[in-house]
């Protein structure tokens, strides 16, 4: 098994995911916890968008490459209609 | 490619550049030049004009430039040098819309040819994508790809992907296809060479094989030839180019040409570089003495290392060559008796690694060629994910793509 991440690489990788929209910005009137489930899907989203191995793990090169310069713009633009994303054909 | 969703209904678009970059060495007109051609890549693919504006005009132009540092008043604040580069807002009817920044806390560069600062025409050209409509985009050839990928050569001369082309006709369709419809490109000055250019070719930082690595102080060093290259603590490289091995360890003998290990004793923090049957000791980066033999460490008269670390967990410094490795006690600064021993203690370490060194965590890595091996801290068994490609992780480097399968 590939090693845990620290706490310090699991806080900057959610906060990152958050900021780049991978993951809805925390709401603090909320209970709900963010599912390890959700975590994991938004890490193989980030990964496969930056062609990383989708390991749906915060692994080393998940991590280096969320230290790399960057756009400050999300990579995400959100849900709401406003989104069209187009694959060319292979 | 992606679509933010909105667009400019109109054709020909105004700009100016407001504040200029502080800490930049380019001028005021270099980076007006700049802004120029980034903003004609687009036009000339699919139609759109843009048009200069000067500070003499009240109008407000639709994409005003900026270089602001940290918090500027908008939802992005800067982040000093390195991480965040730029951004710029969506068409609209905002005042802030089309309107892109720039962090001035980088050191923004044009032309530079050894991957030095941050290239502006390269990060121009996509935020201006943005401040068009387009949003990051996953094809590898993309410059709307969100990550930083380097110098994307002559400004005059750069034409979009196909992946960008069709992003932007997608919104403004097709430029007209005639001769004369080609927009005038003002010449660029050419780039003031950099300081001090070298005379040697400089190595390739992702071709791995490096002839040394070593944890200096928190920082990694990466040795190749008469080079060397600094990873931070943060995991942020120093330069992407190289420093010269000479100019930084002063004293070292200008014939030493390759540094086959390097590492820093931990009694005194004294950092030893090896080459040949000798070792050469440097109190920060100074020399202090002569040439040392390896001899004086417990290896046999001539012997030269492939790897030198210190194990932090019981303080001694190992010496590796070939598939054998000896131990000396730095505190009682005399060799420990009944080496050489046979590397396979360390399981699953590679044969004649290129170095060994031990992390700030504590952790043992072997690196060979282009991959690492990592102990965790206390442990003589690598990791079952070994080896690992250690360009993309330390070194800035793209991922490898998929190929024959990494080495045992």
């Amino acid at each position: 098994r590939a090693p845990e991440p620290s706490p310090q690489d699991v806080s900057l990788g959610v906060d990152w995911l958050t900021r780049y929209g991978y993951l809805p910005p925390p709401h603090p009137a909320q209970a709900q916890l963010q599912s390890p489930a959700m975590l994991r899907d938004a890490i193989k989203v980030m990964q496969r968008f930056a062609q990383l191995p989708e390991t749906g793990l915060l692994d080393s090169l998940t991590m280096a490459t969320m230290r790399k310069r960057r756009c400050s713009l999300p990579d995400v633009l959100g849900v709401a209609g406003l989104v069209r994303r187009r694959r060319r054909r292979r | 490619y992606a679509l933010s969703g909105s667009m400019w209904k109109k054709r020909t678009l105004t700009w100016r550049v407001q504040s200029f970059p502080q800490s930049s060495p380019l001028k005021q007109e270099v980076v007006r030049t700049i802004m120029h051609h980034a903003l004609t890549t687009w036009g000339i693919e699919s139609g759109l004009t843009f048009e200069e504006m000067y500070s003499q005009d009240p109008r407000e132009p639709d994409i005003l430039i900026d270089f602001a540092r940290a918090y500027h008043q908008d939802s992005y604040p800067f982040d000093g040098q390195g991480g965040t580069l730029a951004h710029a807002f969506f068409p609209g009817e905002h005042s802030i819309s089309g309107d892109t920044h720039f962090d001035d806390e980088e050191i923004w560069t044009y032309g530079s040819k050894d991957g030095e600062g941050t290239d502006l025409f390269a990060v121009a050209v996509h935020e201006f994508g943005h401040a068009l409509g387009l949003g990051h985009s996953s094809a590898p050839d993309s410059i709307m790809r969100p990550f930083y990928q380097g110098p994307v050569g002559n400004p005059t001369k750069y034409r979009l992907s196909q992946d960008d082309r069709e992003g932007l006709q997608q919104l403004y369709g097709k430029a007209p296809q005639t001769p004369h419809d080609e927009p005038t490109r003002k010449p660029l000055p050419p780039p003031s060479p950099p300081p001090n250019s070298p005379s040697l070719p400089v190595p390739d930082r992702c071709a791995g094989n490096f002839d040394a690595i070593a944890n200096i102080r928190g920082e990694t060093f990466f040795f190749k030839g008469p080079w060397f290259w600094r990873l931070q603590p943060s995991g942020q490289l120093v330069s992407h180019r190289p420093a010269r091995l000479h100019r930084f360890w002063e004293g070292l003998p200008a014939q030493v040409k390759v540094i086959q290990a390097a590492y820093s004793r931990h009694r005194d923090g004294r950092i030893l570089l090896f080459s040949g049957s000798q070792f050469w000791v440097f109190q920060d980066r100074q020399l202090e003495g002569a040439a040392r033999p390896l001899a004086e460490l417990g290896l046999p008269q001539g012997e030269e290392v492939d790897a030198v670390f210190s194990w932090p967990l019981n303080g001694k410094t190992y010496l590796v060559r070939g598939q054998r490795y000896w131990r000396y006690d730095d505190a009682a600064a005399r060799p420990d008796p009944g080496y050489p021993r046979d590397l396979s203690l360390w399981e699953g370490a590679p044969q004649a690694p290129d170095d060994v060194t031990v992390s700030n965590t504590g952790d043992t890595y072997f690196v060979k060629g282009t991959h690492y091996w990592r102990f965790p801290k206390g442990s003589v068994k690598a990791e079952p994910d070994s080896p690992q490609p250690m360009g993309p992780q330390w070194l800035d480097c793209p991922a490898p793509s998929a190929g024959p399968r990494s080495p045992k």
